[in-house]
């Protein structure tokens, strides 16, 4: 691991107190690799690895007895300052019902993650209506049905195939049923599918949510800021959800996406089962990152 | 980069560097490709830019490239699909399917996920987009018994193309591990030719993807990998150390959501799509 290889770098030092320019450089091509390694976005690596660097050649490593595990501190430091506070509550504007709308890529967790939010703001008291907005992949109404009776919460299911006049109708079938809030799961897309981003800006348009959440893979690479920042700006999203963390993907696309888009990160998926949504933890994700 | 200039200068090189990184070819792969490509142009064997991207797509062709046989390519056969979850198994079965049916196979699918909500549904149509038979069991059975229900089926049918859909699974997750090396092992005893796993790779993701193939690889064997969602931005250059570490063969690429979405995997065209 990065203390590890660092630990190695820093052995060859015969004084205490003089690291050379050759000695920095050096721990901050580990630094580097080990977060290319965790999946973390290339830029986002050069920026940070940049921010480490000025405090890898200041007092607090110079003057210290062992720079190596000095540097792993400063990394995991500004690691955890990067991936933000915890805030993993929903706020919701007052208007009843409350509105989620969740958006991704193909195969993220969407509509496993609709049916977990359901699930738990249930335990939190609320009253949720999951609404199905996916009508192109076979099926998956059907999932999401199977989902919410799982869960004994009630799914909408449109006839129409235009998602916004289904979901403008899920929304009068809350109000009818006294649900007060509502969350919406929408089809997979590619931020280059230009049609399926029209029809998620239209949505969100339509329905003006509380909250749209992303959900991102745990696993995906170096495109996560691709996606994140082609829907930040087509669509615009207020918080991330990570899905399969219960993986051992080191996760690094998730430092990547909150550093590039600035949107915290809600929610961590850690399983298939209805109730394996975590709030977010960013030192966990901080070491975890770092391995 | 060829747009750039055509001068190997050290903003060439980063952008290299870069490129090869954001195609997820992993931090250090891509280093040792580059410093050797730097070594090469400095002892003048490569002159510019033009002659560097030459070598490294080829490069990086002759390492996907594989001359192991397409588990599809030969029938008669059985195919376990497998992979973690949501990479694209359900809809990849459908599209093989329709088109080794299109190519004349006799094409029978087995519904192996038995766990995920509606995943027997979702398998259903493809079917019938494929205009292929699907043999089920209800929601909840063993996977094995369905293999044993699709292999019966085939022998009654004289099928000669057999692909069995599985449930997503996490290789971390030992019991479902072994739980699809049991469904194997029945596959194995029960189909009248050989038995074959493809494992389903999603090109968005990153370096988990060697750790991906390693451990399926290791509890099953692998004979083919289908690389899906490359109509995205992602490039699937993890690939390339999975080909240099395990050897399986790509044999398919997923170029979008409909049923003829599948192409031949093209090693040229995959490296050209990495430094193009
Ligand atoms: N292990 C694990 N699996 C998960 C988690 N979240 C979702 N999954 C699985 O991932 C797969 C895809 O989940 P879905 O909810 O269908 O994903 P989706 O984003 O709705 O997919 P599309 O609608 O096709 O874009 C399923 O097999 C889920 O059970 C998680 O946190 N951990
Ligand atoms: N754009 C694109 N989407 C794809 C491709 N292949 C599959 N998908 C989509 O990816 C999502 C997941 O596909 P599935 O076939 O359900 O994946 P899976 O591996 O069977 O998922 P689990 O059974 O839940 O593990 C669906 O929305 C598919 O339409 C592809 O090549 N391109
Ligand atoms: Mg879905
Ligand atoms: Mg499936």
């Amino acid at each position: 691991n990065l203390s590890d290889r660092l630990q190695a770098v820093f052995a060859k030092l015969t004084s205490r107190g003089v690291l050379s320019e050759a000695d920095v450089d050096a721990a901050m091509r580990e630094v580097r690799m080990a977060l290319l390694e965790a999946d973390v976005n290339f830029k986002t690596v050069k920026e940070f690895v940049a921010r480490v660097r000025e405090r890898a050649v200041g007092q607090e490593v110079m003057k210290s007895l062992t720079p190596g595990q000095m540097v792993v501190k400063i990394v995991l430091e500004e690691l955890t300052a990067l991936m933000g506070t915890s805030e993993s509550r929903l706020v919701f504007s007052g208007r009843l019902p409350a509105v989620v709308m969740l958006v991704g890529l193909q195969g993220s967790g969407k509509t496993t993650v609709a049916a977990k939010l359901a699930n738990l703001l249930r335990k939190q008291g609320k009253s949720p209506l999951l609404v199905a907005c996916d009508v192109y992949r076979p099926a998956a109404i059907d999932q999401l049905e199977a989902l919410g009776s799982q869960l004994g919460i009630p799914v909408y299911r449109g006839e129409a195939t235009d998602v916004v006049a289904i979901a403008e109708a899920g929304v009068k079938d809350a109000i009818a049923r006294m649900r007060d809030v509502v969350i919406v799961d929408t089809a997979g897309r590619l931020h280059v599918d230009e049609e399926m981003m029209a029809e998620a800006a239209a949505l969100k348009a339509a329905l003006r949510p509380d909250q749209v959440l992303m959900v991102i893979d745990a696993m995906t690479g170096q495109d996560a800021v691709n996606a994140a920042t082609a829907f930040a700006e087509r669509v615009d999203f207020d918080g991330v959800i990570v899905s399969k963390l219960d993986g051992d993907a080191r996760g690094g696309a998730a430092l990547s996406v909150r550093a590039v888009t600035g949107r915290p990160i809600k929610f961590a998926g850690v399983g298939e089962k209805l109730d394996a949504l975590e709030p977010f933890h960013p030192e966990r994700m901080a070491k975890r990152i770092l391995g | 980069l060829l747009r750039k200039g055509p001068d190997l200068d050290q903003a060439f090189w980063e952008d290299l560097e870069d490129a090869l990184l954001q195609a997820d070819m992993g931090a250090l792969a891509t280093s040792e490709m580059v410093d050797r490509l730097r070594d090469l142009a400095a002892r003048e064997a490569l002159p510019d830019a033009e002659a560097v991207i030459d070598r490294i797509q080829s490069e990086i062709a002759a390492e996907v490239a594989s001359d192991r046989p397409d588990p599809f390519g030969a029938p008669p056969v059985t195919v376990l699909v497998v992979g973690v979850n949501g990479t694209g198994k359900t809809t990849s079965v459908g599209k093989l399917a329709k088109s080794l049916s299109e190519a004349g196979n006799r094409v029978v699918i087995g519904s192996g996920d038995t766990f995920r909500a509606a995943a027997i549904e979702q398998l259903r149509v493809w079917a019938e987009r494929a205009d292929v038979p699907v043999v089920e069991r209800p929601h909840g059975s063993d996977p094995a018994a369905v293999v044993f229900d699709t292999l019966e089926a085939a022998k009654q049918r004289g099928a000669d193309t057999v692909l069995i859909d599985t449930a997503g699974r996490l290789h971390t997750s030992a019991d479902l591990m072994l739980e699809l090396a049991k469904v194997k092992r029945i596959a194995e005893r029960e189909s009248p030719f050989p038995v074959r796993v493809v494992l389903v790779m999603d090109a968005t993701t990153g370096q988990n993807g060697l750790v991906q193939a390693r451990e399926f690889d290791r509890a099953l064997g692998l004979d083919g990998i289908v690389l899906t969602k490359l109509d995205g931005t992602a490039r699937g250059g993890i690939v390339v150390a999975v080909a240099r570490e395990l050897g399986v063969p790509i044999v398919r690429i997923g170029v979008g959501e409909g049923a003829d979405d599948l192409e031949p995997f093209d090693p040229g065209a995959f490296a050209q799509a990495i430094v193009g």
